[in-house]
């Protein structure tokens, strides 16, 4: 279920928006030990040129901004994921085996504009 | 929306949605292991999460396969002190082949450490079984001996490093025909004792359970820590 995000100052900014998968609600929580869902979080929103000092941007994305201001052909930043956490799944598969997989960077913890 | 089931099963390395008939109990490692990485994950220590520091060996993926042999019951056992004798067999199928093994460990549970019932000492005997087993032949023939060891008592759990041997049955599936594990009695065999032995031995066979924790490297999943953040 989406997570109401804090209200934040400007909701169309580029920011990240929590979405939790409940691994019950696709019935998946009858092969999947732990964890009992996991955040799939997702970044969305606008890189205006004026607010790409602040949006926890790359200097790159500074100059595409600058750019989409002289022309707007030139397509804007876009809100890119800058900080990615792992997670690790246990569950049992059809031949009775328990598994402990991991996975890196599958959790959006914070987004910038790229 | 229809969430595409397929495409995120694929992508944790699963061709269909398991059904597990019965629940397997989950080794207390692996529950240690998961819930460290649960704890880092939420900490900002970007530590290798592809190394894994219980075991000391690199890998993303840990499988417990569980034991599919058979105990084995030969008239003639090969010894006068043969306590049991099991066929242990592991599918390792499930190792896809991208993946590379980075340890294979067999894990013998002889059963739950008490304070009484302490005898007898035991002597454990591992043996690779290398040729298939022929028609009239009550036991597979043991080949290389991979193990000898002695424990003071039926109890606790003990581990043997079977990297080599998991590797080769990898390698090459044909080769894969399962392990010999015979169980001895060490010390006298006076009368009185026997009795005792018998009932030992019993209990053994009740509580006896045989597992290979076997972990991976997936490259593709795995890259270098080296990898650049933002």
């Amino acid at each position: 279920e989406a997570i109401p995000a804090p209200k934040a100052p400007c909701r169309n900014l580029c920011h990240r928006h929590q979405l939790f998968i409940n691994f019950r609600d696709l019935g998946w929580h009858k092969w999947i030990i732990a964890p009992k869902g996991f955040m799939a979080n997702y970044c969305h929103g606008d890189c205006p040129f004026s607010l790409t000092t602040s949006l926890n941007s790359s200097n790159y994305a500074f100059m595409q901004a600058l750019m989409h201001a002289v022309d707007p052909e030139i397509p804007q930043a876009v809100c890119v994921p800058t900080k990615l956490s792992p997670i690790s799944m246990l569950y049992q598969d059809n031949d009775d085996n328990v598994i402990l997989r991991h996975y890196e960077e599958m959790v959006v913890d914070e987004c910038g504009c790229g | 929306v229809q969430f595409q089931e397929y495409v995120f099963l694929q992508f944790l390395g699963l061709d269909k949605v398991p059904s597990p008939q019965r629940f397997q109990p989950v080794p207390y490692i692996l529950k240690k292991i998961f819930q460290d990485r649960e704890a880092a994950a939420t900490s900002v220590d970007s530590r290798d999460f592809c190394y894994i520091k219980d075991f000391g060996v690199r890998g993303n993926v840990l499988r417990l396969l569980p034991d599919q042999g058979l105990f084995l019951y030969s008239r003639k056992l090969s010894q006068a002190s043969s306590c049991l004798q099991k066929f242990l067999y592991f599918n390792l199928s499930a190792i896809k082949e991208k993946e590379q093994l980075t340890m294979a460990q067999l894990g013998l549970d002889l059963g739950p450490n008490t304070y009484y019932k302490l005898g007898p000492e035991l002597e454990l005997a591992l043996f690779l079984v290398q040729e298939p087993q022929e028609g009239d032949q009550p036991i597979p023939k043991p080949g290389r001996m991979l193990v000898l060891q002695s424990v003071p008592r039926p109890q606790g759990v003990v581990h043997f490093n079977l990297l080599d041997v998991a590797k080769d049955w990898n390698n090459d599936s044909q080769k894969n025909l399962g392990l010999l594990l015979e169980i001895l009695v060490k010390g006298n065999r006076d009368i009185g004792v026997t009795f005792q032995l018998q009932d030992a031995c019993a209990r053994l066979r009740q509580s006896l359970r045989a597992s290979l924790l076997v972990v991976t490297l997936h490259p593709e999943q795995c890259h270098p820590s080296s990898r650049k953040r933002r």
